[in-house]
């Protein structure tokens, strides 16, 4: 599955990525759809308004009217109104790791969703396509307990301070230096938190539109201006680099002081893959900088889970800020940031998370240890070149079955996060209640998350998943397509 | 406002609802035709220029708070698409209003009105104007 | 099931789900008489 053709121009090998429109019919019953719980939306805050009917969601008491307004009543419309009704789909409690399979406690709801009662019992052994744990290492025995659990004694859970105080031990630097190698760059830094290493200090930041909520938000700690281009569309990042260059600074017209593209490289909610050559190739010719976000990523593609610079075939050192976490593929928690020593440095210094964050957990930080070294072939073993393929044919297999069945697919053939398309706001929570009832746990995602007409239920593939697990993951997909309706597809594959 | 399907929902809209008033027993076609345009015009008055802020949280820190729908379109670039269909669909809704009225002065005088209050708010010149 | 799905009444509690299926079999009983009366 990783050949890479060493011949034609930018791409090394076949960039197959597929967005099927949604069908006219479909985005104008989905509409309908919102316009009707819209509708009852209305009513109900009216009959709340008149204390007709009580009102469970918090509100500002009587004797704070006068006050600033605590709660912004309108902004909370669609989760009192649209999300309520279908929330018993979201934030399901699991009681074991997130494995290929997981153990979900049970719960009931008197009063539509608005509390849960436990019912005491657990449902075992449900498929988990709901988890980020592609190459499979959220795992509670095997190599990586034991030396987890000897860090733990040794170390205890928390270092309690921050990176540039008591909590900088040798673990953190052990890691460092490990994704450091790992990555192919001068430096890494691990960071506790994933918000923190998305603080960008720069000055002319062009952000993917389908960026990362982190990204934006440490895009704007920034400071800086940022301007967002369409999704992967490289004919739009470059007119907004030529703009950069040739108009200037708004106002004074000084020419930028530095440009930033901030892109992803998997992104989760489309299950797309940047086109990272082209990136590249246009970041040279207009002489800026890139932060390329592997937090989906790295350790899920490449020939040896070196993420997507890797499975391009492209030169790490051509990305200036790789960023990436350990939560995704290592079953860790955290990420890091690997690129120049002085950016690296410098970063120690004045990033948020090294002053103020406390460090990662020792004991997680031996997990990421662990898996990477796995993943890197060091503990001399193939168990992470194997699970890597595994994932791999994974996540060819159930792609191209689920396109059989007449679903339709977003986003690249080797990207592990598959999103299937729901359309309709009913639908999401349906898709949830028949799929759980079946014992197949899916993450589903609506509006405002995602555009209104593109609902989806994101499926999230890992090398622990058996063929097996897939093929019955697969019966029950089928199943509960034809029961609700969702095979939209026109497209049909070509025998 | 501009993603796929969504004028057509809009058209569709509108045409269901002149059925459905043109289904009531007792109104005549010029009571139906007046009907669909005031009852139209209120609604787009309430969700697009009278409704402030998203009903769902925004990453923006509450700057669209104070914003209405119309305000928000299009992160207020003025003269988009979407602008203009908004704009002109009342216009074509009134014209065939006043049409199927044969003018009487009573319908033409509600008419216009009704289609004042959706035209002027939709001014560039009155964006962000309270 | 179809219709309740897509009109979303599959997530409407029970007597909104009556006065949503009211008002629609009145539409159409209304639009159906109209059209019976017209043609």
């Amino acid at each position: 599955n990783h050949h890479i053709a060493h011949n034609g121009a930018l791409y090394k090998r076949p960039f197959n990525e597929a967005f099927e429109e949604t069908p006219m019919l479909v985005a104008v019953l989905t509409y309908v759809g919102y316009g009707v719980l819209t509708l009852f939306g209305y009513l109900r805050d009216f009959l709340r308004y008149w204390k007709i009917e009580t009102c469970h969601n918090t509100t500002d008491r009587e004797e704070q009217l006068d006050f600033v307004p605590l709660y912004q009543d309108f902004e909370n419309f669609y989760t009192r109104n649209l999300y309520m009704r279908i929330r018993d789909s979201w934030n399901r409690p699991i009681c074991s790791v997130p494995g290929a399979r997981v153990d979900m406690m049970e719960r009931v709801s008197h009063d539509y969703n608005w509390t849960f009662k436990y019912t005491g019992k657990v449902i075992k052994d449900v498929i988990n396509l709901g988890s980020y744990n592609y190459l499979g290492y959220a795992q509670n025995n095997g190599p990586l307990r034991e030396s987890a659990a000897k860090v733990l004694a040794q170390y205890g859970a928390g270092s309690c301070s921050t990176r540039q105080e008591m909590g900088n031990l040798d673990k953190h630097e052990e890691l460092e230096r490990l994704v450091a190698r790992f990555l192919g760059v001068d430096h890494g830094t691990d960071m506790c938190n994933c918000m923190d290493e998305q603080s960008e200090n720069g000055c002319l930041i062009l952000s993917d539109e389908l960026n990362h909520a982190s990204l934006v938000l440490g895009a704007r700690l920034s400071g800086a201006t940022i301007r967002v281009f369409k999704h992967n569309n490289m004919q739009s990042l470059e007119k907004l680099l030529k703009d950069a260059i040739v108009y200037g600074q708004p106002r004074t017209h000084r020419p930028w002081k530095k440009i930033l593209i901030v892109v992803e490289a998997i992104y989760s909610m489309e299950g797309s893959i940047v086109r990272l050559p082209e990136v590249i190739a246009l970041k040279k010719k207009y002489k800026s900088y890139l932060y390329l976000d592997e937090a989906h990523s790295i350790g899920a593609v490449g020939p040896s889970g070196r993420g997507v610079v890797e499975y391009f075939g492209l030169n790490p050192q051509d990305v200036d800020i790789m960023m990436g976490t350990f939560t995704k593929s290592f079953g860790g928690a955290g990420g890091y940031i690997g690129g120049k020593k002085e950016l690296i440095d410098y970063l120690r210094v004045h990033s948020h998370s090294a002053v103020y964050a406390t460090s990662l957990s020792p004991p997680v930080v031996e997990q990421s240890i662990t898996a990477m070294k796995s993943v890197m072939g060091e503990d001399g073993t193939t168990i992470g070149k194997q699970r890597i393929q595994q994932l791999s044919e994974n996540t060819k297999y159930f792609r191209r079955r689920l396109k059989k069945m007449g679903f339709i697919i977003y986003g690249n053939e080797d990207s592990p996060i598959i999103p299937l398309m729901l359309y309709m706001p009913a639908k999401i929570g349906a898709f949830g209640r028949e799929m759980l009832k079946r014992h197949v746990a899916v993450v589903v995602v609506g509006f405002p998350a995602t555009p209104i007409i593109e609902s989806r239920a994101r499926i999230c593939l890992s090398a622990a998943h058996t063929r097996e697990i897939l093929d019955i993951a697969l019966k029950e997909l089928d199943e509960v397509g034809d029961l609700l309706q969702i095979k939209y597809s026109r497209h049909r594959l070509v025998p | 406002m501009n993603s796929r399907g969504i004028w057509l929902s809009y058209v569709l809209g509108i045409g269901l609802l002149h059925i459905v008033l043109l289904s009531i027993p007792f109104f005549s076609v010029p009571v139906a035709w007046t009907l669909t345009n005031v009852i139209h015009n209120l609604g787009m008055y309430v969700f697009l220029h009278a409704v402030k802020g998203t009903p769902f949280e925004t990453p923006d820190q509450g700057k669209a708070r104070l914003l209405t729908h119309w305000e928000q379109l299009d992160y207020g670039v003025q003269f988009t698409s979407s602008r203009k269909f908004f704009t002109i669909s009342p216009i074509i809704l009134y014209f065939l209003a006043s049409f199927y009225t044969k003018y009487d002065s009573t319908h033409f005088i509600l008419n216009t009105a009704s289609l004042l209050s959706v035209l002027i708010p939709k001014l560039p010149q009155l964006h962000g104007v309270r | 099931y179809q219709y309740l799905l897509i009109s979303c009444s599959y997530v409407l509690e029970p007597w909104e789900q009556s006065m949503f299926n009211t008002v629609i079999i009145t539409v159409v009983g209304m639009v159906v008489y109209t059209a019976y009366v017209f043609i």
